[in-house]
């Protein structure tokens, strides 16, 4: 009973939103509301960078600035929110 | 809060605002409330005024839209991205956007305004008893001319109220036909079309002829999406259809099963498998009105603040009541400063006509809904001493208010008289002369009647004019001149030498009137002009003078209008 189940995910056909991964959830929403300058291309590889971004995010949104991808930022991420960038030049 | 950098502001206070186009998830009507409602939130806090422009170019373009929709900032599908709006400026700029791919609410669910039927108008009420089955959407059951159809109260075995839902075969919106509903089958570039489709346009939005033949006529209208229809995916405006097959299970219900981001869908044909067509259940939906409030904010120069409760927080949340956090007042009086002088002029009344009818034989009836002024302005020049005889006199929030040709005065029991104050800028769709008025104990709404004529305001929104035969008073009986509230759901109605009891619960005017008023009512004039309640005693006006009557039926003082109420 405690074996997880296996989910099965498939591509919707027409579907805007692709499934996505945490990781790129979270890059695509950094970049799309400022807190990374997309013309510098740092992703989420740019470990100093992307945590500094996240904390910009954390602080915007009052959340526990920890810099990390945890929990409580991936999922204030999946919240409906408006399209105005939070942070911009 | 925050400003924009810059502190990118409107240089006027009068802003303008035009609605570019609908979504098919809610009637024009509902949706002009909700824009006029959210922008009242700001000028109820600033010096700010909006008047509505129906062409031109106004400072704020509002749109629907779906995914790329014009300006390269691309919505993202149903959810997430909402809506976004521009700073204040020219073209672009402060223009407001909202993504129809969301499902656009008053933010509790559906929001079906009913055409036609006996409800004039009212929403549909979910759920609904019909023969003993409760329904939480629109139904085609008990209809043969498979035309969706709600009840507007809890109960439809037991009330009788309903309405019918939009749908295709019901009416369409904008395109060129007035509202003609689809014509199906139709001809579109020599195919034949059985349903509304989206071939043809590149926004996605699903339209219809409205003749038979498409090429012919150039006849068209967009489809209104049903409460039942999926949202997004591949199959808009299509219903659910279970069950359903999906990797070889069988679904009788919508499911997230299949999606990482756990969202409810359900497949359009009877297999997913075959036929990968599919949508999003419909849910509680976005708040327009909140969100609009929010964007507006945007649209008049305020960014986002960092404040969870203000409304210019990012993250939307469903919340009742006013939704202006004092961090978002702050902001907009930072950059327009506070609300100074007389109120600013409401928004302009929003008219949009439907219409009551048997199920077989539709009648035109207006139903208006308009956002109205909180408070009220003084209009100089109109001595209210000087006035022989009122169009209607009544309590209203515990003050006595004097309608005479388009103003009215106002006394509490104790304290100084004020007015005159302008009827238009109170209650918009009001006509200048108003022959009686009540409001009513429990619910607080207030009755207005004119001429043959009613109307109902409740909080911000009205519904009138209608037919005082609505209510069940007879068509050759002339103006109600009078309105006495007993108990807590009766008022009696007088008219000439008669009066009849209406219930304000059911609606209707009680069996066992009219009633002679001089039978009951003893030593009042017959033909008194106005007849009101103030505090314990009954009131009947004729010319100059009034006759109070106390409980016990007893004319107990004769005595001069102007000197003994308005304190002339």
């Amino acid at each position: 009973l405690c074996i997880p189940l296996k989910s099965v995910y498939v591509t919707f056909p027409g579907d805007v939103v692709k499934n996505m991964t945490d990781k790129q959830l979270a890059e695509n929403y950094l970049k799309q509301y400022g807190y990374i300058d997309v013309h510098q291309r740092n992703g989420l590889q740019g470990v100093v960078s992307t945590s500094k971004a996240l904390k910009k995010l954390q602080k915007q949104l009052g959340l526990e600035e920890t810099g990390s991808l945890d929990q409580s930022t991936i999922d204030a991420m999946k919240q409906p929110r408006c399209g105005v960038p939070d942070v911009r030049k | 809060f925050q400003t924009f950098e810059g502190n990118l502001k409107w240089d006027h206070t009068d802003v303008t605002y035009r609605i570019l186009n609908y979504s098919p998830d809610m009637e024009a009507s509902l949706t002009d409330d909700a824009f006029a409602r959210a922008f009242k939130v700001w000028s109820d806090v600033s010096p700010l005024t909006f008047t509505r422009l129906h062409e031109g170019i106004a400072d704020i373009m509002i749109s629907f839209g779906k995914a790329e929709h014009g300006d390269f900032y691309p919505f993202d599908g149903k959810d997430g991205l909402l809506a976004h709006a521009y700073p204040p400026g020219e073209g672009l700029q402060g223009d407001a956007h909202f993504d129809d791919d969301e499902y656009w609410t008053l933010g509790t669910g559906p929001a079906i305004q009913t055409r036609y039927g006996n409800a004039e108008g009212d929403l549909c009420h979910f759920p609904f008893l019909f023969e003993g089955t409760s329904y939480s959407t629109c139904t085609t059951e008990g209809r043969s001319d498979n035309l969706p159809w709600c009840a507007t109260t809890a109960n439809y075995d037991q009330d009788k109220k309903y309405g019918f839902c939009p749908s295709e075969n019901l009416f369409t919106f904008g395109g060129n036909s007035n509202e003609d509903p689809c014509v199906f089958p139709f001809v579109y570039e020599g195919v034949k079309y059985d349903s509304c489709t989206t071939e043809g346009r590149s926004d996605g939005y699903r339209w219809c002829a409205t003749t038979a033949n498409y090429d012919k006529d150039k006849k068209y209208g967009f489809c209104p999406n049903r409460d039942t229809a999926v949202i997004g995916g591949n199959s808009e405006g299509e219903p659910c259809h279970f069950p359903f097959t999906f990797l070889g299970k069988t679904y009788s219900s919508c499911t997230s099963d299949g999606r990482s981001d756990r969202k409810l869908w359900c497949a359009t044909t009877s297999s997913f498998d075959d036929d990968s067509k599919w949508g999003f259940c419909p849910d509680r939906g976005y708040s327009l009105f909140l969100v609009a409030a929010h964007e507006f904010g945007h649209a008049l120069g305020l960014d986002h603040s960092n404040v969870r409760d203000a409304l210019m927080y990012p993250m939307y949340s469903y919340i009742e009541g006013f939704p202006l956090h004092q961090d978002d007042i702050e902001g907009i009086q930072y950059l327009y400063g506070p609300k100074t002088g007389p109120d600013p002029t409401p928004p302009q009344p929003q008219t949009t006509t439907s219409s009551t009818a048997t199920p077989t034989k539709p009648s035109p009836s207006d139903t208006t809904t308009v956002s109205i002024s909180t408070t009220s302005r003084n209009v100089p020049s109109v001595d209210v001493c000087q006035i022989k005889t009122f169009d209607a006199i009544t309590e209203i929030q515990k003050e006595l208010h004097f309608f005479k040709d388009g103003h009215y005065w106002k006394i509490p029991l104790k304290g100084e008289r004020t007015g005159p104050f302008l009827i238009s800028e109170k209650w918009p769709v009001l006509p200048a002369t108003i022959n009686a008025a009540f409001e009513d104990q429990l619910t607080k709404k207030i009755y207005f009647f004119s001429d043959k004529q009613f109307w109902v305001y409740s909080g911000t929104e009205v519904h009138g004019p209608r037919k005082i035969e609505k209510l069940g008073l007879p068509s050759n009986m002339g103006r109600v001149e009078g309105a006495v509230q007993r108990g807590k759901s009766k008022v009696l109605l007088f008219s000439g030498e008669n009066y009849w009891r209406f219930d304000v619960k059911t609606q209707l005017i009680d069996s066992g009137y009219p009633r002679i008023t001089e039978s009951v009512f003893g030593g009042v004039p017959t033909n008194s002009q106005d007849v009101f309640l103030y505090g314990e005693f009954m009131y009947f006006c004729q010319g100059s003078f009034y006759w109070r009557m106390n409980s016990r039926r007893q004319v107990d003082k004769i005595g001069y209008i102007k000197n003994d109420l308005l304190n002339c």
